[in-house]
């Protein structure tokens, strides 16, 4: 990743559509602009704000070939898609769309989400990436809506710039006081890793724990799944860099950045029998590809591979897990190894030799 | 530009000189008065694009080269900000 320092001197950030493309509705392209300024939202402390009147810090517009005072120009269909100045007064943080491309939600022509979400990068400091897998990088690729845009180039050129959401519950009105991670009596709803880092939940609230250096970013759950209702009961990665949530008899999957089309669903479909009404833990183990249900005291397997519930199950917890005898809040996989959770206390256990290695607290991966 | 055996039409060298010109010709001024047109020849300019994208560098508007150019993207230039 490449930035121009210093970025914008403040957090919070406004941003005005001047005008439209008659490619997509006026709800469309808002929509588009909204989500890409959430994709840098979610992993810095920017805020931004839209206004309709007036100057904004970034001015969005759609012109073709030579535009308003813009030095630069456009070149009619494909060519050059879009451009944005790099953080300041005047054109400083401005966007502009070439309005001879066609301007999509999906993956025909080019899709604005992404082609903004890029530009945006620019407008707060970014510059292009050499990283082909960066969403900085020079040129147009289309990735799906339901994968997070960003890589880890983009995050760590944005956060050399702003750094990381804030670590102490901040101002933010819509943030209510967050359960404290250090507290002597932390529990946890669910818990599930994703990629390299390990995601907690409780109510409303979500952290994300990156194992390597402990380092937590706190968030709400709405802030990252808008349509996911708070109180999550279980959480697990399945074999296809997919999340799948559960509460109640309803479950979701989760790619990347999206609630897949379709969820939730009944857990049945899964096939729990219609006596299932809820799911207490879930954790997917990555060398045998079977996901384990923790229902009470017992448990059922399922096999991601063939997408089946397997015969003979539920089993008793403890005859296939010694030591793990009372009910389980979370579970996660690590390196292997299986960590069970039950109110303040947590569980390291090797499913190979089937037993416990240790007890620790459940705010042993926070850096209390 | 260096005659090249098969890339010797008229279009491919227009193409590369507007390409370059718009991506890889503006560097900072030292002396921090703006910007100022960098006086690379065009196979240094060339060198660094083809870096730039993970190409063989090879300072020539090769196959692979063009393509890349003709990838519709984002009008920021990738050097000099």
């Amino acid at each position: 990743y490449g930035f121009t320092l210093p970025g914008w001197k403040k957090t919070k950030l406004t941003y005005r559509i001047v005008n439209y493309t008659p490619d997509m509705s006026k709800e469309d392209v808002d929509k588009a602009m909204e989500k890409a300024f959430k994709v840098w939202s979610a992993v810095t402390p920017l805020i931004f704000t839209r206004i309709q009147k007036g100057i904004a810090d970034i001015m969005i517009a759609f012109g073709t070939k030579a535009h308003g005072q813009c030095p630069r120009y456009f070149d009619g269909p494909l060519g050059v898609l879009a451009h944005a100045f790099p953080p300041g007064n005047g054109l400083g943080g401005d966007v502009h769309f070439d309005e001879d491309e066609d301007w999509t939600t999906g993956s025909a022509g080019f899709n604005l989400f992404l082609v903004a979400a890029h530009e945006f990068g620019h407008a707060l400091g970014l510059s292009h990436s050499s990283d082909q897998r960066a969403l900085m990088f020079p040129s147009y690729a289309y990735v799906s809506p339901s994968e997070f845009p960003l890589s880890a180039d983009d995050i760590s050129g944005i956060q050399s710039i702003y750094g990381s959401p804030p670590n102490v519950p901040d101002k933010r009105p819509t943030t209510p006081t967050s359960p404290k991670t250090c507290g002597s009596q932390m529990s946890f709803d669910a818990i599930t890793t994703l990629r390299q880092e390990v995601i907690f939940l409780k109510g409303r609230h979500l952290w994300r724990v990156y194992p390597d250096n402990s380092e937590a970013e706190r968030g709400l759950i709405s802030a990252f799944w808008p349509n996911l209702p708070p109180g999550i009961e279980a959480a697990y990665e399945n074999t296809k860099d997919q999340i799948l949530l559960f509460k109640g008899n309803k479950f979701w999957v989760i790619s990347g950045y999206q609630v897949l089309f379709g969820y939730p669903k009944n857990i049945n479909t899964l096939g729990f029998p219609k006596g299932v009404k809820k799911v207490d833990a879930a954790v997917c183990n990555k060398n045998t590809g079977k996901t384990d249900f923790f229902i009470g005291d017992k448990y059922w397997r399922f096999d991601e591979n063939s997408q089946t519930m397997e015969k003979g199950y539920p089993r008793l917890t403890v005859n296939e897990f010694p030591g793990i005898s009372q009910r389980v809040d979370a579970v996660f996989q690590q390196k292997g190894l299986f960590y069970f959770f039950h109110g303040s206390k947590q569980w390291e256990f090797d499913p190979i030799a089937k037993k416990v290695i240790r007890e620790i607290k459940s705010n042993s991966w926070f850096n209390c | 530009l260096p005659t090249h055996p098969e890339r010797d039409n008229e279009e491919d060298s227009k193409l590369v000189q507007n390409y370059l010109n718009k991506f890889y010709a503006v560097e900072p001024d030292p002396n921090q008065l703006g910007w100022k047109i960098n006086a690379e020849s065009t196979a240094e300019k060339l060198r660094k694009m083809q870096q730039f994208f993970g190409l063989k560098v090879t300072g020539k508007p090769d196959n692979e080269t063009l393509e890349m150019m003709k990838k519709p993207r984002c009008g920021v230039p990738d050097v000099g900000l």
